[in-house]
């Protein structure tokens, strides 16, 4: 039996508005420490990991480990009539063929219940090692998806460069070209705007603007984005909860 | 043009 209440259907909304764009058939692996789920965009360039903690929810339980294989988009109809605000519980048997979500009204005697049909998907889960990265960047999350926004305007490709001191995003298009540079720094104040950057090696990166869009789609879930570069693997992308993270792993691109 | 890279090259399916 899973029993998983969100305080606030928003979390869940959020979550699933964070990736449900780039990929459609997700399974959701509930076990006795939360849920995770793994999936790669039709291109195989993407891959997205979610992993919610039990931290995250508002009461959790999950007796038997069982796999939730949900169509993200017949999901967020479902989440579309409940409200942000509402508890929001997700029911499932052991051996589920489909899984309830309950929208409890805090503040009136309102519930709603939607039963969503569960499919049997058939993924493929990639094994993803722990790697050393060369540059490791944490940034608010507003400031790298206007960067993102904007330069992917000009051009299909978004160039990442870091060195020592800096960290530089170029778009070089038909219609022209842009830059934004950035330094490190931080606001005492408000430690959420500091930009910290670890360095051990440069980086000079290309990554296709299209992923680059999705993936600033995971912003509204937390202030900051941890990027993580490599010469030698995808780069890594990762938006905090307060219990657990939504990563987006992209495959750079490369001159023949 | 760069050419996309995919993460077969990158990643073992399990």
């Amino acid at each position: 039996m899973l029993e998983a209440k969100f305080e606030e259907a928003s979390l869940f909304k959020r979550i699933i508005d964070g990736f449900k764009d780039c990929v459609q058939l997700v399974n959701f692996q509930c076990k006795e420490d939360g849920i995770i789920a793994q999936a790669v965009d039709d291109s195989r360039v993407l891959l997205v990991s979610l992993e919610i903690g039990i931290e995250a929810f508002q009461n959790y339980r999950c007796d038997h480990p069982v796999t939730l294989g949900i169509d993200l988009t017949s999901l967020s109809k479902i989440l579309r009539c409940g409200n942000n605000t509402d508890n929001l519980t997700l029911i499932a048997d052991d051996t589920p063929d489909s899984v309830l979500l309950l929208f409890e009204d805090t503040k009136k005697d309102r519930i709603a219940e939607y039963s969503l049909k569960l499919m049997d998907i058939d993924a493929e889960f990639l094994k993803i090692e722990d790697l050393a990265y060369d540059c490791t960047l944490k940034m608010p999350s507003p400031e790298f998806s206007k960067i993102v926004r904007d330069l992917s305007q000009l051009s299909d490709s978004i160039n990442i460069m870091i060195t020592k001191e800096t960290i530089k995003f170029v778009a070089d298009g038909d219609i022209g070209s842009g830059s934004v540079i950035l330094k490190p720094f931080v606001n005492m104040d408000k430690p959420q705007e500091s930009i910290n950057l670890n360095m051990d090696q440069p980086v000079d990166l290309t990554f296709g603007s299209k992923y680059l869009l999705d993936i600033v789609k995971g912003s509204a879930l937390s202030d900051n984005v941890g990027v993580r570069l490599s010469s030698e693997a995808p780069a890594l992308f990762q938006f905090d909860l307060k219990s657990g993270y939504l990563q987006f792993f992209l495959a750079p691109k490369f001159n023949d | 043009t760069p050419i996309q890279n995919d993460l077969n090259e990158y990643y073992t399916i399990i």
